[in-house]
């Protein structure tokens, strides 16, 4: 997607080998319009998948799944890293498994709004070692629904994440596809 | 804003004389098209604001807040209540007291993202005994910013928040306010 890769080449910070800042319009800053773009591109690239709904992560998968459903026109279902008011029982939960932190971490979803009737797009800003998603491949293997495929805003494809999940048949959508941070700079993988 | 109350009357759980559960739109899975019609109506009640940027709170101010800069065109700033891998230093931070937990927790944004040249929307889901509004005050005080006034989705009436905001002097508009949960049913309070 140009109009991202353009906008992580003139804002995004390399931090380290495998660290990407993008908080000024992705992480912590939003650009809602950036957004929308994104979530057009989703929906386009899922046409005819059937999606009944969208499930991602709090709190930087929001933005772009609901921009996705806003085009979609679907629900979108955030699992949530700890516990809420009103996210207490009936929960699906999973591990999460932390590399940089030695610690896992449990997320969970409410199973009043995942069914076996539910086909599932699953979405996140950054895919690196693919922790997170497995952990809502796991949830919604719980919840017996189907799931259509992932779709993932910046994917670290230097990183074992990608790869995983796709060897596991699943369809995955990436928009920006990082080949290496290793010189300071953003390259990105050439598309095919 | 009708369809809204319409949406609280008919998905909305009134769990305490307190507490109102509407995890089906707003706080667990979100209704696309709804926040951004609540985006719209945001938008048009602080038209002529010269609103240049809004500032929420993870996680559930996200949503509607990503709407209101849509329709706005302004960029959207989450507050996080914990530190993240890019957010680390050059913080304003804010301490929000939590009454059901006993106990104070830090919110914090980046100081990249807000100036005193901006002029700033604070947006939240609910609006109960305020402390989160407040927080957020305070950092936009620490960043010189001008503050356009404060957007809330659902207010408990009942509640102190809004009457300490507004006694303050801030433009609070709210799109659907809660007289009472007290009988087990949502009672909005009279518009004027
Ligand atoms: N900016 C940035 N973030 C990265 C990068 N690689 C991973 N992340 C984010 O870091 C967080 C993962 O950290 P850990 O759970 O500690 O996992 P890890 O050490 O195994 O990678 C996730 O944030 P999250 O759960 O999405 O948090 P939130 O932003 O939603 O709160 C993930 O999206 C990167 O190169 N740049
Ligand atoms: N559903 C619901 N939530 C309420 C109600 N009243 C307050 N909240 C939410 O509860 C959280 C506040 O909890 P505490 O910080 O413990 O504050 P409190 O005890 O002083 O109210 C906030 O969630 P938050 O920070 O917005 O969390 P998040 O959803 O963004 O993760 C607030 O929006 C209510 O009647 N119904």
């Amino acid at each position: 997607m140009d109009v991202l890769k353009q906008k992580i080449l003139s804002e995004g910070k390399v931090l380290s080998d495998t660290v990407l800042k993008v908080d000024s319009f992705l992480n912590h800053q939003i650009d809602p319009v950036l957004m929308q773009e994104i979530g057009k591109e989703f929906a386009q690239r899922f046409k005819g998948f059937d999606i009944t709904k969208i499930l991602t992560l709090e709190s930087s998968g929001i933005a772009p799944a609901v921009m996705t459903g806003l085009t979609l026109d679907v629900p979108v279902v955030f699992a949530r890293k700890r516990k809420s008011l009103t996210l207490t029982d009936h929960l699906y939960s999973a591990e999460v498994y932390s590399f940089t932190k030695k610690e896992s971490n449990e997320i969970s979803i409410s199973q009043d709004f995942i069914s076996s009737e539910d086909t599932v797009l699953i979405m996140d800003d950054f895919l690196a070692n693919g922790q997170a998603v497995f952990g809502m491949i796991d949830i919604l293997k719980q919840a017996k629904a189907r799931i259509a495929g992932i779709g993932i805003v910046i994917e670290k494809g230097f990183q074992e994440g990608g790869k995983k999940i796709r060897q596991q048949g699943y369809h995955v959508e990436t928009l920006a596809n990082i080949a290496k941070l290793s010189d300071g700079n953003v390259t990105f993988k050439k598309e095919e």
